[in-house]
């Protein structure tokens, strides 16, 4: 329902294109080193995973090693998933860690192809488990889990990322 | 009659307060949404490029040697960062290379009180977040739960003035009732405004906005008439143009930085009604009303406080 | 998970969760 006499407006000096005129019609000196901020957002780029062109092997060579130095451990690979690894992390964050919060993330990371010679690393977050063994509660259903935090473990593959990156 | 337009008015006041009681913070958010996180550890200037590359102006912040939430990245830290700059323009080396947990060290440093944003639970009532908020005089609250394994906390998302009166203007046809002049409702800010013209140091007006804690400092020409406003959210353009060291920069020169989608600044009168200024809302990215009278002169400002501040408490 | 290209030494890393019946794409900046 359009009000006629709404007196609501845009005032015309504020827009940028007017208020740089009027800048440089003032003769300010440093109106024309000024520029205005670019509009044009780069579009980030996303990836699933992390892409690889080398050959499978090393990939997971590159993987085993930079898991090793960022102190993770993982479960001996079976004959049929060699491409799987299953990691278990330990997540050493400043909190007093009581008994029963778990400070072990298990993480599956599996290397898929996609064309010849051309790989890609998923990382998959797979759970908690508490130092003292044992799995953390596991949800009672599937439902439950929704109150779940992404960041300790979008953490965790930023610094093997890193690690990779660094090491490669 | 007017008195018949007051009765509506109340009573559409009451039934929007009960759809805020009735709805939860959970409900304002879209099916799906991004929300940007920073950790503590980014630079304070790389933090400033991800801001504007998302066209964001806040963002949580995460530390990831607690696991734990770390408040919100605002503008408002980065005016602490200017003004910490001014006081120690030695210390560029330091604001250089200042990383985001280094923004409470600065506020100390220039003995400012840290923003309490608070935070709430998603699905406690709408009306409790914005009383929540109005208290903590930020304008945005972050919604907080509990990852259910690990016990710590989530940022599910950061709710702001803006989205729950958009929310409101989009769901509640009550609003069409709100047709009383906003100069009879008593929620303009009047009186002397501080203010500035288009030649004061633009390092002036951001002690302004740091003095009055407000997020816009109106500049008017020699007469008083309103020609624009400087925002709290500019000075990421400054900052990013690395210019805020040009002490003698005028706030004119400043505006420069703007980019060409700024929408221009509302300005309205005391006959307006908050039918047409929700309305306004609901179709644009709005934040403050500027009120002028009939020649332009400035007399007041409305802001999303105000009007919130009027559907939660009045009538 | 999702991922950015390493930009200014910084990278950006995604995960799409379910929150209750909606869907937030978590992301987090962090440095290299």
């Amino acid at each position: 329902q359009k009000d006629e006499d709404s007196t609501i407006a845009i005032l015309p000096s504020s827009l940028p294109q007017i208020h740089r005129a009027n800048m440089l019609a003032e003769g300010s000196s440093a109106a024309t080193k000024i520029s205005p901020l670019s509009t044009k957002k780069s579009k980030t780029r996303w990836h699933f995973g992390i892409r690889s062109r080398s050959y499978p092997l090393d990939v997971m060579g590159e993987i085993y090693l930079a898991l090793k130095n960022l102190g993770a451990e993982w479960a001996r690979p079976s004959e049929e998933d060699l491409w799987i690894i299953r990691v278990r992390w330990k997540y050493d964050c400043k909190q007093p860690s009581t008994d029963n919060i778990p400070d072990l993330m298990k993480m599956v990371i599996q290397l898929f192809q996609i064309e010849a010679n051309n790989y890609l690393v998923d990382f998959k977050f797979d759970g908690w488990e508490t130092s003292q063994g044992g799995s953390a509660t596991p949800s009672s259903n599937e439902d439950e889990m929704s109150t779940f935090s992404a960041y300790p473990f979008l953490h965790l593959t930023t610094k093997l990322i890193m690690e990779l990156a660094v090491n490669s | 009659t007017p008195e018949a337009i007051a009765i509506e008015q109340k009573l559409a006041v009451q039934s929007i307060r009960k759809f805020l009681e009735s709805k939860t913070s959970y409900d304002v958010l879209p099916v799906s949404y991004r929300l940007i996180v920073m950790d503590t550890s980014l630079l304070v200037k790389k933090s400033l490029n991800i801001l504007l590359q998302n066209n964001i102006v806040s963002a949580p912040l995460w530390d990831s040697r607690t696991s734990r939430f770390a408040g919100l990245l605002t503008s408002s830290d980065f005016i602490n960062v200017i003004q910490y700059y001014f006081s120690n323009p030695d210390k560029f080396e330091l604001v250089d290379k200042l990383q985001l947990d280094g923004l409470r060290d600065v506020e100390r440093a220039i003995g400012v009180r840290p923003l309490d944003t608070g935070s709430i639970h998603p699905f406690k009532p709408l009306y409790d977040a914005c009383c929540k908020m109005l208290e903590s005089r930020s304008r945005r609250i972050p919604l907080i739960d509990q990852d259910e394994e690990t016990r710590r906390e989530i940022v599910v998302s950061v709710l702001t003035q803006y989205r729950i009166l958009k929310f409101v203007a989009l769901n509640c046809r009550e609003t069409r009732y709100l047709k009383r002049p906003i100069g009879e409702l008593g929620i303009i800010t009047e009186g002397d405004l501080l203010r500035c013209d288009m030649h004061t140091p633009v390092i002036d007006v951001i002690q302004l906005l740091t003095q009055g804690g407000v997020s816009s400092i109106p500049i008017v020409d020699e007469h008083g008439k309103l020609v624009n406003v400087y925002e709290a959210v500019d000075v990421l353009g400054l900052i990013k143009g690395g210019i805020y060291n040009d002490l003698s920069l005028s706030v004119g020169e400043a505006l420069m930085r703007r980019s060409d989608d700024f929408e221009g600044v509302y300005t309205c009168t005391q006959n307006d009604k908050l039918v047409t200024i929700m309305d306004t809302i609901r179709k644009s990215r709005v934040h403050r009303f500027f009120v002028v009278n009939e020649e332009g002169y400035l007399t007041g400002v409305l802001t999303l406080s105000d009007i919130l501040k009027y559907i939660l408490f009045e009538e | 998970l999702a991922t950015s290209s390493i930009k200014h030494n910084t990278l950006c890393v995604a995960s799409i969760v379910r929150y209750k019946r909606k869907y937030a794409t978590q992301m987090l900046y962090a440095p290299l």
